[in-house]
Formats: C-alpha cells, structure tokens, sequence
C-alpha cells in the first residue's frame, strides 16, 4: 500500500542560522556595508531584528561561543563604523537607533520577568533559553552612550555657525530693524548667501532634517526628546552669550526679534510634540534676557518687576545686559546707574553662580528608557536586496 | 510533571574599554 507522508510546513519561529564561517560576511553586510538607505522601506531598525535573531539561534542551540563571537564583532563593527564617520548626523543617528533597538531586544527576551510585563505570549515563547547576557547588556548600553554623545556632537557642530545669525542678526519683523541695521538681507539661505548669514528659517530647517532622519531610523521617541533638548541648550548658550559681550545687539529691536524667533521655535517643538518642560527650561534664560531688552527700566517699580521676571538670570547677566542696553529708537533711553544699583540692592541677598558666560560645553546625562517593541519576530521580513540569503530561517 | 526549566548561564562581557584595548592590541600585532 502506498503510504504518503505529508510535509507539515515547520512555522517559522523568529530565529535565523548561519555557519560560523559566515560570521564575518553576515556582519559586513548587516553593518559595515549597511546604508541607512538600504533599509528605508522596511521596518524601522531591522540590522538589530536581524542580529537579535541570529544571536537567538546560537542561544537556542546552546553555542556559547558563537554568541560571544557574534556579539563582539557586532560591537567592534559599529564601533568602526562611526569612527570611520565620525562627522555623518545619518550614519551615526541610524546606529544609535539599532544599537538602542538591539539592547530593548537582549531585555525584551532575556526572559527576566521585569522586562517581559508587555510581551504577548508569542514574545515570551521567544526568550532565550540557555544564555543571560546581561554583562553584554552593560556594553551595548555603554556603546549607544557613546553614539548619543557622537550624535549632538555633531548635530550641536553643524548649528553652531548658524545660531548668532539666525537668533540675533537677521529678522524678518518688519519695521524692527533700527537704522544702521536695515540694509542687512533679511531672507539670506545660506545655500546662495555669504556663509556667515543664516537665518532662522534655515536654523529651524535644519532642526527638521535632524528630527526627520531620527524618527525615520527609528530612534525611540524619548532619547529624540534628548537630542533636542541638548540641541536648544547650545542654542540658548551660543546666542545668550553672544547677547552678554556685544552691545550692537542689545537693544529693544533685537528683544523684539529675538521674542519672535523663540516663539517660531517653540511653534517647531508644538508641531512635533516635544513642547516639555524639559526642553523649555534651556531657552528660558534667552526669554527673560529678551524680556528684559523690552521692558521699561526707568522707576523703582520698573527694577522690581525685572527682578521679579528674570528669575533664571543671574544678577551678573542682568547688570550686563543693563550695561550694554543701547537705545537706537526715539523712544528708548539709556539705562541709568542709579536703576542698575536698585536692581543689584534687590538681588544682593540671591544665591547663585557668580559666572557671566554659560557654558557651552555642558551636556546633560542621557538616560535610555526601556523600550519593548510590539512587533513579533516570526513576523519579520528580509528583503532580498539585503544579500543575507545565507540565512536560514527557523 | 513539568521539568523546572534549567536557570541560564551567565555569558561574561568585557567592557567597552577593555574591548577598545583588545582591538588596539590586535592592530599593533597585525603586520
């Protein structure tokens, strides 16, 4: 009698083998030879789906060598990478999303109880089975420290020759510019201008194309949140202490126009839903130093307000700022000694940091949420233009 | 009966740093 056995179609269960002799290829392909275009159309940090799929195979057929070597040479791989673009805000920002992913994966399926509260049942069945690695946690999680440092290092060196420009000196208010000042262009891009006038449309561009590619890599919301916050420091520092040494910007005009540009950004930040709290405190010294350009500093009641409103300045800002006021219009007057001596009466008794300069140079600690994702393993699709058809799907 | 699943086996990491000197260490030596 003929007896047909049917094939029953394994399903496959989110794992992908390779031979340990195409360890090297899998991570020149996945990573060093990785374009963040190459990936654009498929789901976002994919390189890291992939990697925690294969690393969930050596897991599952209990090779712990081929776990180690496979996780180092993922780190030395990104490593290179990013020296090698050390200046790149697309490479480095595509990276930090994949490495940051690969990190929620080895929590997410560590099978430790704390971070398996949002698995479906699925996910839980996809755990790892014979490794804790949670030592190798610790050095993705430094890693991807590093990338975010490399991140704003670069996001803050492409802004900075744009932020004097764009905050103080060219203005789109009309009537505001006082004379002297009139003749400047106020609609210089910097793609057809002199390369030292930027304006605040260009500023504020480039802060989309930035939040553009880091949403589009997949980076998690709250360490984009991060980024920004550290970007709109360095703004408020490069412009308030441009404010602090210069008289020809201290003026009512430049508070005016300066209002306008924050308001313009705080607009960008709405439009984005990063309008926190968080980002905010970092510009407010620029506000109340713009605040005080504009108000009236003549009477006793003029000086109680101020002090009253500039609550972040120090009083050694405030006195600058006073010092260097330069009236320009009719309407405005100087500043007198007597009314920067109240001020300084009213102040005596605050405590805070006698320095005038902020310091441009701060950066605040990052800190990585934890991040599980909702998407299941078994689920995911590699495209063929990927060339990792050595991999086999389990 | 249910067998208790086997606890997992810690796999041990170098730091970052230590992982920088091995790659140092490697380029020196390589010709």
């Amino acid at each position: 009698r003929q007896v047909t056995v049917q094939r029953k179609e394994k399903d496959f269960e989110g794992m992908l083998e390779y031979y340990k002799e195409d360890e090297a290829l899998l991570v020149r392909m996945l990573i060093s030879d990785m374009k963040p275009q190459d990936v654009s159309a498929t789901v976002p940090c994919l390189p890291a789906y992939i990697l925690f799929m294969c690393i969930r195979h050596a897991d599952y057929i209990n090779d712990d060598q081929k776990v180690h070597s496979l996780l180092t040479s993922t780190i030395n791989a990104i490593k290179k990478l990013l020296k090698k673009n050390s200046e790149d805000f697309e490479m480095t920002s595509f990276w930090l999303a994949n490495t940051s992913r690969l990190l929620h994966c080895l929590k997410q399926y560590s099978g430790e109880e704390a971070f398996m509260t949002q698995n479906t049942p699925k996910q839980n069945e996809h755990c790892l089975k014979n490794f804790d690695l949670a030592e190798y946690r610790q050095v993705l999680s430094d890693l991807s420290i590093q990338i975010y440092q490399q991140l704003v290092r670069i996001a803050e060196g492409m802004l900075q020759p744009m932020i004097v420009s764009a905050m103080l000196e060219s203005g789109s208010l009309t009537g505001v510019k006082p004379l002297g000042y009139r003749n400047r262009s106020s609609s210089v891009d910097c793609d057809s201008g002199t390369p030292s006038s930027y304006t605040l449309e260009v500023l504020i561009k480039q802060l989309g194309q930035f939040y553009t590619l880091m949403s589009d890599h997949g980076l998690d919301p709250e360490i984009i949140q991060q980024v920004v916050r550290q970007l709109f420091y360095c703004i408020n520092a490069v412009s308030l202490n441009n404010l602090l040494l210069r008289k020809d910007v201290c003026s009512w005009s430049t508070g005016m126009q300066l209002r306008y540009n924050i308001s313009q950004m705080e607009e960008w930040l709405r439009g984005r839903n990063l309008h926190q709290r968080e980002v905010m405190i970092t510009i407010e010294p620029l506000i109340q130093a713009a605040q005080l350009l504009q108000v009236k500093k003549k009477t006793s009641q003029d000086a109680e307000a101020i002090c009253s409103m500039c609550n972040i300045l120090s009083m050694h800002q405030i006195v600058k700022i006073l010092n260097l006021y330069t009236p320009l219009n009719e309407f405005e007057e100087r500043v007198t000694v007597s009314f920067i001596r109240d001020i300084q009466n009213l102040l005596q008794g605050r405590t805070e940091n006698n320095q005038l300069l902020v310091d441009t140079k701060h950066t605040f600690p990052v800190l990585f949420p934890y991040t599980p994702s909702a998407l299941s393993l078994e689920t995911m699709h590699i495209p063929a233009s990927l060339n990792l058809d050595f991999l086999v799907r389990v | 009966l249910r067998p208790l699943p086997r606890p997992r086996v810690l796999l041990k990491a170098p730091t970052l740093a230590e992982m920088e000197e091995m790659n140092l260490f490697e380029d020196e030596d390589s010709p």
